[in-house]
């Protein structure tokens, strides 16, 4: 921490972009700006909430050489960015040298969500760390994989030093840690899935806190982290589909849905299942599929299944309708459902069904993991 | 200049040194201390303190990690010391 360690008196903090870098569209910026603070706010109490005008806590802005507080930028390269410990005026505030070339991967120019989440890691109150994997290190790594993105430990030990623990986090007080699940191994005869969809020609295989993303022109799946991918998702999802036409991806877990555009997870989300037109009886959804042609979705709840019209917006009336009349052959509890190459792929325990929606009736069966080429 | 002191061609460096040890590690904003004395305890000390925080072989020289290190993008804000 700063020497003082000032640090907010308060967990709701609000925050403001003051103007934007032309090297990147608003709503990238206004993403990344967004994905830094809940890097911070996935392991603290703190809250944030944008403001449009006036005095935020945390006023963030793209400049140039001197720019009006006594720590002129440098032109190209050396130092990308600085900010202030929190308190009032300036302090708090996060200033972005706009002679880098900002960037929203780390391949070209320098990266703005790595570089505005170790600044607003100093608006919270971290000064710099010694600890070359940590955040808070006072150089850029343009090798960093965002993919597996993650606080070190020493960040989080820095921040829940000031802020105390997430509420809902493992490492609250008086909550007993739930032990942490083993990783799973993807070519376990007996692994099973939480969910399966498919993101823009990929297929991902969610499992507790981690998930496969299989692309069909590489043997190898990648392994990951949720959290590295959308630090705002929760572990151990219950169902997941893609509406490709909308290039949207939609999460559940318990009476919450999530969506997900690539790597931004959408605003205006968690929202409740029961919006969706499900009964307040259903308390979870066990899988779900979007049919592309037809614009309808599937919702699977134990021994039956719901269908959504992906037009209307709307849940179609006589649902529900029992999954085993309709799928032949599909008479498991389903853990997971996703569609490749016209054929519908139900996944239960280490159990995997092909199913042909056409002829509507089961054309083989597979082991879970069998697109993994064990 | 002193005979130990920086060629022409190192003065670039010479500069990005001392401004990097001014301005991250609260080196004293005095230039002759540097350029004329760059074996001198105080910028030898800083030097270290550098090495050691940024995870590099602490050798109070600048040799080619160091250098390196100094070259790459950072924060602008100081890693030790005093600021406001």
């Amino acid at each position: 921490t700063f020497p003082g360690t000032p640090k907010w008196q308060k967990n709701h903090l609000t925050y403001r972009i003051v103007n934007y870098t032309p090297d990147l569209p608003r709503q990238v910026v206004d993403s990344a700006i967004e994905k830094a603070l809940r890097v911070w706010a996935e392991v603290t109490p703190l809250t944030f909430s944008r403001m449009y005008e006036g005095e935020a806590d945390i006023m963030i802005s793209f400049a140039v050489r001197e720019h009006g507080d006594f720590s002129p930028f440098d032109g190209p390269g050396m130092v990308l960015a600085h900010a202030y410990a929190p308190g009032p005026g300036i302090n708090g505030d996060a200033h972005f040298d706009d002679d880098e070339r900002w960037a929203d991967d780390t391949r070209v120019g320098t990266n703005l969500f790595l570089v505005a989440a170790h600044e607003l890691g100093h608006s919270l109150g971290l000064f710099h760390s010694a600890n070359s994997e940590a955040l808070m290190f006072p150089v850029y790594k343009s090798f960093t994989d965002l993919a597996t993105f993650r606080l070190s430990q020493d960040d989080v030990n820095g921040i829940q030093s000031l802020y105390g623990p997430s509420l809902s986090s493992p490492e609250a007080p008086r909550v007993p840690s739930p032990p942490e699940p083993a990783t799973p191994a993807k070519c376990d005869p007996a692994l099973s899935f939480d969910a399966v969809c498919t993101l823009r020609g990929e297929i991902l295989f969610f499992k507790d806190r981690h998930f496969w993303r299989q692309s069909l022109r590489t043997t190898e799946p990648g392994f990951y982290l949720i959290s590295s991918f959308w630090p705002s998702l929760p572990s151990s999802i219950d169902a997941a589909y893609e509406v490709a036409s909308r290039d949207t991806v939609f999460i559940f877990k318990g009476r919450q849905f999530w969506a997900i555009r690539g790597h931004e997870a959408q605003a205006g989300y968690p929202r409740s299942i029961h919006t969706l037109g499900f009964p307040a009886t259903v308390e979870k959804i066990d899988a779900a599929i979007s049919d592309k042609e037809k614009k309808k979705t599937y919702f699977f709840v134990e021994d039956k299944y719901w269908r959504f019209d992906e037009k209307r917006q709307s849940m179609e009336p006589g649902f529900p309708k029992k999954i085993a009349e309709h799928f032949p052959g599909v008479d498991s509890k389903v853990d997971a459902v996703f569609e490749q190459f016209g054929f519908y792929y139900f996944f239960s325990g280490s159990s995997q069904l092909e199913f042909d929606p056409n002829a509507k009736k089961v054309t083989h069966i597979l082991k879970s993991n069998s697109w993994f080429h064990c | 200049y002193p005979l130990d002191g920086p060629s022409r061609g190192e003065e670039g460096s010479m500069d990005l040194v001392q401004h990097y040890l001014e301005n991250y590690y609260n080196l004293e904003k005095d230039a002759k201390q540097f350029i004329k004395r760059k074996d001198s305890s105080p910028v030898v000390k800083k030097i270290q303190e550098m090495q050691k925080f940024l995870g590099l072989e602490v050798t109070g020289k600048l040799d080619s990690d160091t250098m390196r290190m100094m070259g790459r993008p950072r924060c602008g804000v100081p890693d030790v010391g005093h600021f406001t």
